[in-house]
């Protein structure tokens, strides 16, 4: 399973 | 970032900036529902925890992070304290529980890892999508409502509806995609949408 991608949104 | 993104989070700036000037400036918290608040609350602490591990990643994102919980916990502070003789429980009824529950099922079912902070994560977002459910019920309930009010749920229902436009742009241009925010964030626009047209048409 990928790396959950940084949250980036608020 | 782009236009609709920043736009969003001035909305929602915007919204906590009305709520409590209407509070301060009319020493009271009437016509706000408290049971929203604190869903609120809940959602902005169980998004954020990764304020603990990513808070170098964006000054932008962290300050916005800390101004959202500060500005919540402030909120439910001067409700329970400076403003408490000013809020009626018996007509904030809404049954919270089925939105916590609900949230909670559909977090453990689809969290993009079944790992605590993305379980917490997907939680706030599908609990932020239905947080607004007992102050609207609220405000069907007392029939007329303070313009300042209204303009408190449209800038907070704005906030998540612009972010739409924001995921399309960011589809198109940077191949991102966020599922669960994208669908939750439809119901939440969806469940304003009422209020919009009211607010539009008044």
């Amino acid at each position: 399973v990928a790396a959950t991608p940084l949250k980036d949104e608020l | 970032m782009n236009i609709f993104r920043i736009g969003g989070d001035l909305s929602h700036l915007i919204s906590i900036f009305i709520l409590l000037h209407k509070m301060r400036t009319s020493k009271s918290c009437i016509g706000i529902s408290f049971k929203s608040q604190v869903l609120y609350l809940i959602v902005y602490v169980t998004r954020y925890l990764d304020l603990l591990w990513t808070f170098q990643h964006s000054t932008y994102n962290s300050l916005m992070k800390i101004i959202f919980i500060g500005s919540s916990a402030y909120t439910i502070y001067l409700m329970l304290n400076d403003f408490k003789p000013t809020h009626d429980p018996n007509i904030d009824t809404f049954k919270v529980e089925y939105l916590i529950g609900g949230s909670a099922i559909l977090a453990l079912l689809f969290p993009y890892k079944w790992t605590t902070s993305e379980v917490l994560w997907s939680f706030s977002i599908w609990l932020e999508s239905v947080a607004i459910l007992p102050q609207l019920f609220m405000l069907q309930r007392t029939g007329e409502a303070e313009t300042i009010t209204t303009h408190y749920i449209f800038a907070l229902g704005a906030y998540r509806a612009l972010y739409i436009p924001n995921w399309l742009c960011r589809y198109l241009f940077e191949n991102f995609t966020d599922p669960i925010a994208i669908i939750a964030g439809i119901i939440q626009t969806i469940l304003y949408s009422d209020f919009f047209y009211i607010y539009y048409t008044k």
